[in-house]
């Protein structure tokens, strides 16, 4: 995975394992 | 026992039924008479909400979190705008001639008229809407249509570089395949005739490839409006834009 994708906000939601609601 | 997931298609149905995402409001009421920016400005604020809820959604398909995150990151990029329009339609086909876009926020086709270009798109909108309502969608078949969309929207990606992209990619097929199994069971239900069934299955599917042709025309509309500064986009809202317009150029 490149720097870029790992940068995404989008990257970080899928990883986070507790709801993205939560994080945003 | 579908596909190694270990669910029957109606145990997939349920799952994916249960991943539905919660209705969304706007976080600032819309005054009227609207105009291009307050109009575009609430479109995209709902857009924006519903992002963040559709990445919970999709995680909580049967499988989803098993695919590489590159992959998940790919899928979600490529279909978000239709997932999108197609709850859109889901929550205005009880509503002829409105597009509900949360339930303080239902508009008619003239009301697109105070932004460029955006009446044009109202109208595919509310066309295969009424296409949905007058083949009286399901529930069950509106959350599996959805799910293929996600599955099925990888169409554009480069070829697999390592043994996990070529396993990632084997199981988003297997994926399909079951949602499919879980379509078809769901209008096994209805009570068709076998040959029934097949033209249902069908004009569903088909219904895709217009959901696909609107959904372009909203990336290009919105990127439209992003240049001419009409409105200022979040930042999830900004990746998955940017993500669709460099992919196409």
């Amino acid at each position: 995975t490149s720097l870029k994708e790992k940068h995404k906000i989008l990257h970080r939601l899928l990883q986070n394992s507790s709801s993205p609601v939560d994080l945003a | 026992e579908g596909r190694g997931l270990g669910l029957s298609p109606e145990q997939l149905v349920n799952c994916i039924l249960e991943a539905e995402p919660p209705q969304i409001y706007l976080r600032e009421p819309i005054n009227k008479p609207y105009t291009e920016a307050s109009m575009m400005t609430s479109l995209t604020n709902l857009a924006d909400q519903e992002l963040v809820l559709m990445i919970s959604w999709a995680k909580k398909i049967p499988g989803f979190v098993e695919l590489t995150l590159s992959d998940q990151v790919h899928l979600l990029e490529c279909c978000w705008l239709d997932i999108l329009m197609l709850g859109l339609m889901w929550r205005s086909v009880d509503h002829p001639g409105k597009l509900i876009f949360s339930p303080d926020l239902r508009l008619n086709r003239e009301e697109g008229n105070c932004v460029e270009g955006i009446m044009e798109i109202f109208d595919m909108l509310l066309a295969t809407t009424s296409r949905f309502r007058e083949l009286k969608l399901q529930r069950e078949e509106y959350v599996c249509l959805k799910a293929m969309i996600l599955l099925n929207s990888n169409n554009c990606s480069s070829l697999p570089q390592t043994p996990e992209d070529v396993e990632s990619r084997g199981k988003v097929l297997r994926l399909l395949d079951s949602v499919t199994d879980a379509l078809v069971w769901t209008i096994s239900r209805t009570g068709l005739s076998s040959q029934q069934q097949s033209i249902r299955l069908a004009h569903l599917l088909m219904l895709l490839s217009h959901i696909r042709h609107l959904s372009n025309k909203g990336i290009e509309h919105l990127s439209t409006m992003k240049r001419k500064n009409v409105v200022l986009l979040y930042d999830l809202l900004l990746e998955m834009l940017d993500a669709n317009t460099s992919q196409s150029s």
